[in-house]
Protein backbone atom coordinates (compact mmCIF):
# COMPACT_ATOMS: atom_id res chain seq x y z
CA UNK A 1 0.00 0.00 0.00
CA UNK A 2 1.29 3.53 -1.18
CA UNK A 3 -0.41 6.65 0.40
CA UNK A 4 1.15 10.33 0.46
CA UNK A 5 -1.09 13.02 1.27
CA UNK A 6 -0.33 17.13 0.82
CA UNK A 7 -2.68 19.36 2.32
CA UNK A 8 -2.42 21.71 -0.35
CA UNK A 9 -2.32 20.74 -4.02
CA UNK A 10 -0.76 24.08 -4.83
CA UNK A 11 2.62 22.37 -4.66
CA UNK A 12 2.10 19.69 -6.62
CA UNK A 13 0.64 21.23 -9.49
CA UNK A 14 3.82 23.32 -9.49
CA UNK A 15 5.55 20.54 -9.69
CA UNK A 16 4.55 19.20 -12.55
CA UNK A 17 4.28 22.72 -14.07
CA UNK A 18 8.33 22.92 -13.17
CA UNK A 19 8.63 18.97 -15.22
CA UNK A 20 6.02 18.45 -17.89
CA UNK A 21 7.56 20.80 -20.29
CA UNK A 22 10.66 18.44 -20.42
CA UNK A 23 9.42 15.16 -20.23
CA UNK A 24 6.28 13.47 -21.44
CA UNK A 25 6.30 10.65 -19.12
CA UNK A 26 8.24 9.83 -16.20
CA UNK A 27 8.72 7.23 -13.04
CA UNK A 28 7.64 7.99 -9.65
CA UNK A 29 9.75 6.07 -7.46
CA UNK A 30 8.47 5.61 -3.97
CA UNK A 31 10.43 4.04 -0.74
CA UNK A 32 9.93 5.02 2.69
CA UNK A 33 12.25 7.59 2.30
CA UNK A 34 9.97 9.66 0.21
CA UNK A 35 9.21 10.23 -3.88
CA UNK A 36 11.95 10.71 -6.47
CA UNK A 37 11.90 11.33 -9.83
CA UNK A 38 14.72 10.75 -12.26
CA UNK A 39 14.52 11.20 -16.38
CA UNK A 40 16.31 12.94 -19.68
CA UNK A 41 14.15 14.84 -21.60
CA UNK A 42 13.53 13.86 -25.59
CA UNK A 43 16.79 15.13 -26.52
CA UNK A 44 19.04 13.72 -23.78
CA UNK A 45 20.31 17.08 -23.33
CA UNK A 46 19.64 17.52 -19.98
CA UNK A 47 18.24 15.50 -17.09
CA UNK A 48 15.56 16.67 -14.04
CA UNK A 49 15.99 14.80 -10.65
CA UNK A 50 12.86 14.98 -8.45
CA UNK A 51 13.20 14.85 -4.69
CA UNK A 52 10.27 14.97 -2.04
CA UNK A 53 10.91 13.63 1.29
CA UNK A 54 8.31 11.92 2.87
CA UNK A 55 8.76 13.83 6.35
CA UNK A 56 7.36 16.58 4.09
CA UNK A 57 4.08 14.87 3.38
CA UNK A 58 1.12 15.44 5.90
CA UNK A 59 0.75 11.70 5.85
CA UNK A 60 3.36 8.88 4.23
CA UNK A 61 2.90 5.35 4.09
CA UNK A 62 5.12 3.03 1.53
CA UNK A 63 4.83 -0.46 2.36
CA UNK A 64 6.88 -1.55 -0.25
CA UNK A 65 9.30 0.07 -3.09
CA UNK A 66 6.99 0.90 -6.06
CA UNK A 67 8.11 2.40 -9.28
CA UNK A 68 4.83 3.89 -10.86
CA UNK A 69 5.32 4.98 -14.35
CA UNK A 70 2.96 8.27 -15.26
CA UNK A 71 2.25 9.89 -18.50
CA UNK A 72 2.66 13.38 -17.06
CA UNK A 73 0.08 15.05 -19.43
CA UNK A 74 -2.60 12.84 -18.22
CA UNK A 75 -1.31 13.73 -14.77
CA UNK A 76 -1.69 17.46 -15.57
CA UNK A 77 -5.35 16.86 -16.66
CA UNK A 78 -6.07 15.25 -13.54
CA UNK A 79 -4.36 17.82 -11.37
CA UNK A 80 -6.02 20.46 -13.09
CA UNK A 81 -9.78 18.72 -11.58
CA UNK A 82 -8.15 19.93 -8.30
CA UNK A 83 -8.80 23.22 -6.53
CA UNK A 84 -5.04 24.92 -5.04
CA UNK A 85 -6.49 24.65 -0.90
CA UNK A 86 -7.46 20.59 -1.82
CA UNK A 87 -5.78 18.26 0.38
CA UNK A 88 -4.72 15.78 -2.32
CA UNK A 89 -3.73 12.19 -1.48
CA UNK A 90 -1.68 10.20 -4.03
CA UNK A 91 -3.01 6.56 -3.66
CA UNK A 92 -1.83 2.87 -5.10
CA UNK A 93 -1.70 -0.88 -4.21
CA UNK A 94 0.99 -2.70 -4.21
CA UNK A 95 1.63 -4.10 -7.77
CA UNK A 96 -1.21 -2.12 -8.97
CA UNK A 97 -1.58 -0.78 -12.93
CA UNK A 98 -3.15 2.29 -11.19
CA UNK A 99 -3.07 5.23 -9.22
CA UNK A 100 -5.65 7.54 -7.98
CA UNK A 101 -5.47 10.41 -6.83
CA UNK A 102 -8.15 11.87 -4.20
CA UNK A 103 -8.98 15.79 -3.82
CA UNK A 104 -10.97 17.01 -0.70
CA UNK A 105 -11.91 20.12 -0.56
CA UNK A 106 -11.51 22.01 2.73
CA UNK A 107 -14.99 21.78 3.87
CA UNK A 108 -14.89 18.14 3.20
CA UNK A 109 -18.57 18.36 1.72
CA UNK A 110 -16.71 17.61 -1.95
CA UNK A 111 -14.34 14.46 -2.43
CA UNK A 112 -13.38 13.88 -5.83
CA UNK A 113 -11.12 10.62 -7.22
CA UNK A 114 -9.85 10.48 -10.34
CA UNK A 115 -7.74 6.68 -11.15
CA UNK A 116 -5.07 6.56 -13.88
CA UNK A 117 -3.66 4.02 -15.61
CA UNK A 118 0.53 3.85 -15.06
CA UNK A 119 2.78 2.59 -17.50
CA UNK A 120 5.81 0.58 -17.81
CA UNK A 121 8.54 3.07 -18.63
CA UNK A 122 12.14 0.75 -17.98
CA UNK A 123 13.66 3.94 -16.99
CA UNK A 124 17.00 3.29 -15.43
CA UNK A 125 19.33 6.01 -13.12
CA UNK A 126 21.87 7.42 -14.15
CA UNK A 127 24.64 8.35 -11.83
CA UNK A 128 25.50 11.33 -10.99
CA UNK A 129 29.10 12.23 -9.99
CA UNK A 130 30.17 13.92 -6.64
CA UNK A 131 31.44 16.84 -8.23
CA UNK A 132 33.05 20.17 -6.26
CA UNK A 133 32.07 22.93 -8.37
CA UNK A 134 33.58 26.02 -9.48
CA UNK A 135 31.08 28.52 -8.82
CA UNK A 136 28.07 27.92 -7.00
CA UNK A 137 25.86 30.70 -7.59
CA UNK A 138 22.64 31.54 -5.21
CA UNK A 139 20.52 34.33 -6.67
CA UNK A 140 17.00 35.22 -6.63
CA UNK A 141 14.35 33.10 -8.85
CA UNK A 142 12.43 35.57 -10.34
CA UNK A 143 16.00 37.07 -11.68
CA UNK A 144 17.17 34.34 -13.06
CA UNK A 145 13.76 33.37 -15.44
CA UNK A 146 13.73 37.21 -16.06
CA UNK A 147 17.59 37.05 -17.29
CA UNK A 148 16.79 33.42 -19.21
CA UNK A 149 13.73 34.84 -21.07
CA UNK A 150 15.76 38.39 -22.16
CA UNK A 151 18.63 36.93 -23.43
CA UNK A 152 16.64 34.06 -25.37
CA UNK A 153 15.29 36.82 -27.81
CA UNK A 154 18.64 37.68 -29.06
CA UNK A 155 20.42 34.43 -29.20
CA UNK A 156 19.78 30.41 -29.26
CA UNK A 157 22.78 30.12 -26.54
CA UNK A 158 23.59 32.35 -23.26
CA UNK A 159 27.37 32.04 -22.15
CA UNK A 160 27.72 32.64 -18.53
CA UNK A 161 30.57 34.01 -16.76
CA UNK A 162 31.31 33.70 -12.94
CA UNK A 163 34.03 35.13 -11.09
CA UNK A 164 34.24 36.40 -8.17
CA UNK A 165 33.26 39.96 -8.72
CA UNK A 166 29.63 38.80 -10.25
CA UNK A 167 27.93 36.40 -12.74
CA UNK A 168 27.32 38.04 -16.27
CA UNK A 169 25.17 36.47 -18.87
CA UNK A 170 25.42 37.31 -22.47
CA UNK A 171 23.97 37.01 -26.07
CA UNK A 172 24.51 37.38 -29.27
CA UNK A 173 22.68 37.17 -32.59
CA UNK A 174 21.44 39.01 -35.95
CA UNK A 175 20.20 41.93 -33.90
CA UNK A 176 23.00 42.69 -31.67
CA UNK A 177 24.20 41.53 -28.04
CA UNK A 178 23.28 41.76 -24.43
CA UNK A 179 25.02 41.47 -21.57
CA UNK A 180 23.38 41.30 -17.95
CA UNK A 181 25.76 41.38 -15.08
CA UNK A 182 24.98 40.76 -11.23
CA UNK A 183 26.60 41.81 -8.60
CA UNK A 184 26.92 39.71 -5.32
CA UNK A 185 25.27 41.87 -2.45
CA UNK A 186 25.91 42.46 0.43
CA UNK A 187 23.82 43.40 3.53
CA UNK A 188 20.32 42.97 1.57
CA UNK A 189 17.69 42.97 4.07
CA UNK A 190 15.86 40.09 2.84
CA UNK A 191 17.96 36.64 2.26
CA UNK A 192 15.61 35.48 -0.71
CA UNK A 193 17.13 39.15 -2.79
CA UNK A 194 20.52 37.90 -2.16
CA UNK A 195 22.96 37.61 -4.78
CA UNK A 196 25.73 35.30 -3.46
CA UNK A 197 28.95 33.60 -5.10
CA UNK A 198 31.24 31.38 -4.16
CA UNK A 199 33.64 30.93 -6.34
CA UNK A 200 36.83 28.13 -6.65
CA UNK A 201 38.38 28.94 -9.95
CA UNK A 202 36.40 31.35 -12.48
CA UNK A 203 34.23 29.46 -15.09
CA UNK A 204 33.34 30.60 -19.13
CA UNK A 205 30.31 27.66 -20.04
CA UNK A 206 27.79 28.39 -22.96
CA UNK A 207 24.12 26.98 -22.66
CA UNK A 208 20.89 26.21 -24.62
CA UNK A 209 18.38 29.17 -23.84
CA UNK A 210 15.48 26.83 -24.72
CA UNK A 211 16.56 24.36 -21.68
CA UNK A 212 17.25 27.33 -19.00
CA UNK A 213 13.63 28.43 -19.82
CA UNK A 214 12.00 25.21 -19.39
CA UNK A 215 13.93 24.87 -15.89
CA UNK A 216 12.29 28.36 -15.10
CA UNK A 217 9.28 26.84 -15.26
CA UNK A 218 10.24 26.10 -11.19
CA UNK A 219 10.27 29.56 -10.35
CA UNK A 220 6.88 29.58 -8.45
CA UNK A 221 8.53 26.79 -6.25
CA UNK A 222 11.25 28.48 -4.42
CA UNK A 223 12.56 32.25 -3.88
CA UNK A 224 16.23 31.44 -5.09
CA UNK A 225 17.74 29.26 -7.41
CA UNK A 226 21.24 28.11 -7.21
CA UNK A 227 23.56 27.67 -10.41
CA UNK A 228 26.59 25.23 -9.52
CA UNK A 229 29.11 25.28 -12.57
CA UNK A 230 32.41 24.01 -13.31
CA UNK A 231 34.13 23.70 -16.78
CA UNK A 232 33.04 21.17 -19.02
CA UNK A 233 30.42 19.51 -17.15
CA UNK A 234 26.90 20.32 -16.88
CA UNK A 235 25.40 22.85 -14.99
CA UNK A 236 22.59 22.01 -12.10
CA UNK A 237 19.77 24.30 -11.58
CA UNK A 238 18.47 23.69 -8.55
CA UNK A 239 15.25 25.15 -6.78
CA UNK A 240 14.37 23.62 -3.15
CA UNK A 241 10.95 23.28 -2.40
CA UNK A 242 10.45 24.34 1.42
CA UNK A 243 9.98 21.67 3.36
CA UNK A 244 10.03 18.72 0.69
CA UNK A 245 12.27 18.77 -0.77
CA UNK A 246 14.00 20.23 -4.21
CA UNK A 247 13.86 20.04 -8.21
CA UNK A 248 17.53 19.80 -9.87
CA UNK A 249 18.09 20.16 -13.45
CA UNK A 250 21.19 19.08 -14.84
CA UNK A 251 22.13 20.90 -18.36
CA UNK A 252 25.23 19.37 -21.17
CA UNK A 253 27.01 22.46 -22.13
CA UNK A 254 26.86 23.37 -25.91
CA UNK A 255 29.76 22.21 -27.82
CA UNK A 256 32.29 25.22 -28.28
CA UNK A 257 33.29 26.07 -31.61
CA UNK B 1 22.03 19.26 -31.66
CA UNK B 2 25.27 19.00 -33.36
CA UNK B 3 26.52 21.94 -31.22
CA UNK B 4 25.37 20.56 -28.06
CA UNK B 5 26.61 17.65 -25.89
CA UNK B 6 24.24 14.93 -24.43
CA UNK B 7 23.91 14.70 -21.20
CA UNK B 8 24.39 10.64 -20.91
CA UNK B 9 27.66 11.69 -21.95
CA UNK B 10 28.18 12.69 -18.14
CA UNK B 11 26.51 10.12 -16.26
CA UNK B 12 27.25 6.80 -15.38
CA UNK B 13 25.13 4.07 -16.76
CA UNK B 14 23.44 2.02 -14.56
Amino acid sequence: MFEARLNNATTLKKILDAIKDLLNEGTFDCSDSGIQLQAMDNSHVSLVSLTLRSDGFDKFRCDRNLSMGMNLGSMAKILKCANNDDTVTIKAQDNADTVTFMFESQNQEKVSDYEMKLMNLDQEHLGIPETDYSCVVRMPAMEFARICRDLAQFSESVVICCTKEGVKFSASGDVGSANVKLAQTFNVDKEEEAIVIEMQEPVVLTFACRYLNAFTKATPLSNQVQLSMSADVPLVVEYRIAELGHIRYYLAPKIED
Amino acid sequence: LKDQFQIDQFFIPP
